[in-house]
């Protein structure tokens, strides 16, 4: 099984982000704000970053950071969760994932 | 002088950025919109880069990128030039700098 599926099956929510990464920022702020625990991988801090990377270039990701999975399906970057939220859909697909 | 205030006095504007940086991606957007030609270092590309970035950190600036200077001064990140964008105070201070 892939890396990268291995981990976004483990918890409702994954964030693939880098530390420096100002819209990677803004996702989890907003996560947070809902009162998610999400998992949290900072790809520029953790020994398996650039494996990770790989792997998310693989998966179609480019750019790949942000990258949010819930409920182990790959939702979007920055513009599709802040664009969800906007929609409101943002919390139905939290709850329906148990991350709320 | 300073390598930074050097680099920034020979164009009328000059954007320090990364290239993997989306919000850099905007601002260097925004003022090509407006026909700026402006100087832009990639500090992730240039040899140099790391020694800007040092340079940067020494006048203040954390988190460094993207910072932009027009007339040779410093003006700001992502947010204050989308903020003077919105204020009509953006093209006005390009006109006085020569850049347009
Ligand atoms: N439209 C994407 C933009 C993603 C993006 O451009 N990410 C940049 C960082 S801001 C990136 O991954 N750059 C390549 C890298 O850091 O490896 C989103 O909404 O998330
Ligand atoms: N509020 C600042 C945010 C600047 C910021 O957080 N920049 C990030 C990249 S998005 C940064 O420089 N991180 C450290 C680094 O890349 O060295 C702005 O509007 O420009
Ligand atoms: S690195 Fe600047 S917005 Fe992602």
């Amino acid at each position: 099984m892939d890396m990268v599926t291995r981990m976004v099956s483990e918890r409702p929510v994954v964030i693939f982000s880098r530390s420096s990464c100002s819209m990677c920022h803004t996702v989890k702020s907003l996560l947070l704000e809902f009162g998610v625990n999400s998992s949290i991988y900072e790809l520029d801090e953790i020994p398996k970053g650039r494996e990770i990377e790989q792997a998310l270039l693989r998966l179609g990701r480019n750019p790949i950071i942000p990258a949010v999975f819930i409920g182990g399906e790959f939702v979007g970057g920055a513009t599709e969760i802040i664009s969800l939220h906007l929609q409101r859909s943002l919390q139905p697909m939290l709850k329906n994932a148990g991350a709320l």
